[in-house]
């Protein structure tokens, strides 16, 4: 699965 | 290893002038700054959302040049219905950051 990403990184998130 | 990076030159030349238009603070975008950009593209945010991650090579919440044109790759990519790849394929990584 891909890993989503941290929201305080990711504008989109 | 020296494979050619995916982005083609004069694809580069028309991503730094996005950029530049950008106002990079220290050569960097911060996240709030690229984003109306990559939404433009109308793609889907969950699909910006991957893009942002593949292209955030240092996961610092902002894009450099390089960066940044990775992104705009995979943009023009998804809008050609290429799926946004899970991981950052070895051709796609800057060389700068190789």
């Amino acid at each position: 699965q891909f890993p989503t990403g941290s929201s305080s990184t990711n504008p989109f998130l | 290893a020296d494979i050619p990076w995916a982005v083609k030159v004069e694809d580069k030349v028309k991503y730094d002038a996005i950029f530049d238009s950008l106002v990079p603070v220290n050569g960097l975008l911060s996240g709030d700054k690229v984003k109306p950009v990559l939404l433009n593209s109308k793609l889907p945010v969950d699909v910006l959302g991957r893009v942002w991650e593949l292209s955030d090579i240092d996961h610092d919440g902002m894009l450099d040049r390089d960066e940044f044109a990775v992104a705009m790759f995979l943009v023009y990519c998804a809008l050609e219905k290429e799926p946004v790849p899970m991981s950052l394929p070895p051709a796609l990584v800057p060389p700068s950051k190789r």
